[in-house]
Formats: structure tokens, sequence, C-alpha cells
């Protein structure tokens, strides 16, 4: 499954 | 990182620290919403849940529990402490902050980047952080006197959303994919909800006057 790029905002 | 998103983390951070400021040095939390307050508390319970999974950075981790731990203690100042919620203007803080949250979470499980519980409550507590301050700005039309700490702590939390829509229009240029369509309108909205404010403060600060909400 296409995994969703890290959330790296606060 | 970039320069328009560490101003934002910072002007974020310089906003909780004002609060928390106003709140442990004068034991006072007039003209502070506490609904605001507990509604901040959850965006960032909701939006850290993966402080413990995926390692971003140090700073990154050590930002997030700053925000945590602020709004959990403000909160907890604000209900627990016996000056400080002497000062609590519960008659005036009446926002019913239920038919904030609830619209919030229905929209995060229509609209979310993908249908898993740490999405939806990553898009909730974006939401839910657009639409936090409106507690705290009813409670400054309603309150008549806004001191100097309320005031810059609601310019402070404005402005840290400024930021970072400078920041997600450098990162859309500068980053190839780099699309979040839910945080940008989230973020869009939260700022537009501020202009109002911003208005006023910009106007009481250049003709040097007490700010006044107009009622």
């Amino acid at each position: 499954n296409m995994e969703l790029p890290l959330k790296d905002e606060l | 990182m970039n320069i328009f998103r560490l101003a934002g983390d910072m002007t974020h951070l310089m906003s909780v620290l004002v609060l928390l400021l106003k709140i442990h040095t004068i034991k006072s939390c007039a003209g502070i919403s506490l609904k605001t307050q507990e509604l901040y508390a959850l965006v960032f319970a909701t939006r850290y849940l993966d402080i413990f999974t995926d390692f971003i950075s140090v700073y990154n981790t050590i930002m997030k529990l700053i925000f945590l731990g602020s709004s959990f203690s403000i909160v907890w100042y604000m209900r627990r402490h016996k000056l400080v919620r002497r000062s609590y203007d519960k008659e005036q803080d009446t926002f019913r902050h239920f038919f904030l949250v609830l619209p919030c979470l229905l929209l995060a499980l229509v609209m979310n980047e993908k249908f898993t519980f740490k999405e939806v409550m990553w898009a909730f507590s974006l939401y839910l952080e657009a639409v936090a301050i409106l507690p705290q700005l009813v409670l400054l039309q309603r309150t008549k006197n806004i001191d100097n700490l309320t005031g810059q702590y609601v310019f402070l939390l404005g402005a840290y959303r400024a930021f970072y829509i400078f920041n997600w229009i450098y990162r859309y240029f500068t980053e190839p994919h780099y699309v979040h369509w839910i945080t940008w309108i989230s973020g869009l909205v939260q700022t537009l909800l501020y202009a109002d404010f911003f208005y006023y403060y910009f106007n009481s600060w250049k003709n040097n006057v007490k700010l006044h909400l107009p009622a």
C-alpha cells in the first residue's frame, strides 16, 4: 500500500 | 526546515510561553478562554499521536513535548490551581466548544489523506486548530479591557500560522510532490479568522491606544 510521507511539521 | 517554518515554530512557542508567563507569574488567567485552551490540548493530543512511533528529529520531538506539556498544564492551571481558577471568567467564556469538535470530527471522517485512525485524527487536529481560537476571540469581544499579555498571546498565536503559510508556499516550490491540501486550507482559514483581530491589534499599536475590539 502507498505509504504516506511522514508528517514532519508540528 | 526553512526560515518560515522555524519562525512559525518560534512564534508559536513564544505565544505559549507568554501565556504560561502570565498564568504562572501573576497567577491570573483573566481574559483567557479555557475553552480555547482545552481545544488546543485536544489538537496537540490528536496531532502528535505519532510522537513515539515516528521519529522525525530531536527538534520535532522536543517541540511536540513542549506543546503537549504546556497546553495540558495551562488547562490544569485554569481548572485546578486555587488562585488562577479564581480569575477565570466562567460566565463570559460560554462558547460551546462541542459544536466545534463534532463538525471537525465528521469532516475528518470524510476528508482525510487516508481512512486510518492516525490520518483521521491528524485531519481532525488540523480542522480543530483552525477554529480553536473562536472561543478566545468571542471572549475578547466580551471583555472590554484586553490586557497586553493576552493581546500579545493572541497576536503571536495568529502570526505563527501566517508564517506557516509562507513555509507551505516555499516547500511547494522547492519540494516535488509536496502537496497537503488539508493542511493548506485549514491553515488559511485559521489565519483568516485572525484577520479582524490583527486589524484592531495593529491600529491599537499604531495609535498607541489600548486594544479594544468593537462589540
